[in-house]
C-alpha cells in the first residue's frame, strides 16, 4: 500500500513539475526543484483531504460510487472555481 | 498547482528574486 | 434568552469591543482570497493600502506555525496538520542547494504509464 502511494505521489510530483516548467516559461521565472517538491507535497496532501471529503459526499447521498456531482461540491466556495470547474465536467460529459 | 506556481512567481517578481524558492513559497503557503 | 444582545450586554459590548472612529483602527480586514490563475489580470482588484483599515497578514507568524500548538477541548484540523507538515518541510528543503532530497527520494517510483 505504501509503495502505491510513493508512485502516486511520484506521479503526482512529475506532473507538478511540468505544470510549473509551463508557468515558469508564461512568467519568464524559474522555480527551483525544492518548491516543485513542496508544491508536489501541498498537492498530494490536498488531494487526501479531497477524498475524503469526496467520500463523505457519496456517503451522503447515499451512493458507493463518487461522481463528477461531489466534485463540483467541493469546489463550492469558490464562483470562479465551481464555474470553472462546471465548464471542465460538462465538456467531458460531451 | 497552477495557483501556487502563479503566486510564487509573483512573489519572486515582486521581491526581485532570481527563481521562486522556499522564500517566496512560504509567504504564499497561507493563503493557498 | 433571545439572540439579540440583553442591555446589560450590549452596554457591556459598547464599552469593550465596539470600534469607534476615535480608534486608531476603525475596520480590519482579511486578504481578498481569489484565485489568480482563474482571473483576468486587468478584473483584479487592488488592494491600496487605506487609513484606519488593517489589513490582516496570513503570513506574519509563520515563524510560529512549524509545529503544532497545544488544544484545550478540540483537536487541530487536518488542514492545519496539513499546513504545519509543509511548514516543516520548507525549512527542511529551505538549505537545500541545486539537488533536492525529495526529488531523489520519490524519482524511483515514478512509472510513465501513470502520467496522463
Amino acid at each position: 500500500r505504501l509503495s502505491y502511494q510513493q508512485r502516486l505521489k511520484a506521479a503526482v510530483h512529475y506532473t507538478v513539475g511540468c505544470l510549473c516548467q509551463e508557468v515558469a516559461a508564461d512568467k519568464e521565472m524559474p522555480f527551483s526543484r525544492q518548491t516543485i517538491a513542496a508544491i508536489a507535497e501541498v498537492t498530494f496532501r490536498q488531494c487526501e483531504n479531497f477524498a475524503k471529503d469526496l467520500e463523505m459526499f457519496a456517503r451522503h447521498a447515499r451512493r458507493s460510487t463518487i461522481n463528477a456531482e461531489d466534485v463540483k461540491l467541493l469546489a463550492r466556495r469558490s464562483n470562479s472555481l465551481l464555474k470553472y470547474i462546471t465548464e471542465k465536467s460538462d465538456e467531458i460529459a460531451q | 498547482v497552477v495557483e501556487a506556481a502563479v503566486r510564487g512567481a509573483r512573489q519572486a517578481q515582486a521581491e526581485d528574486a532570481a527563481q521562486v524558492d522556499m522564500e517566496q513559497l512560504e509567504k504564499v503557503l497561507p493563503q493557498l | 434568552k433571545d439572540w439579540f444582545l440583553s442591555e446589560e450586554e450590549f452596554k457591556l459590548w459598547d464599552r469593550l469591543y465596539r470600534l469607534r472612529d476615535s480608534d486608531k483602527i476603525k475596520e480590519i480586514r482579511l486578504p481578498q482570497v481569489q484565485f489568480l490563475s482563474l482571473q483576468d489580470e486587468e478584473n483584479r482588484p487592488a488592494e491600496e493600502p487605506t487609513a484606519g483599515v488593517h489589513h490582516l497578514s496570513l503570513s506574519e507568524w509563520g515563524v510560529w506555525q512549524d509545529h503544532p500548538f497545544p488544544t484545550f477541548r478540540v483537536d487541530h484540523s487536518d488542514r492545519c496538520h496539513h499546513f504545519v507538515n509543509i511548514m516543516q518541510m520548507i525549512e527542511k528543503l529551505r538549505h537545500e542547494e541545486g539537488e533536492c532530497s525529495y526529488e531523489l527520494d520519490i524519482k524511483s517510483h515514478l512509472h510513465m504509464e501513470d502520467v496522463s
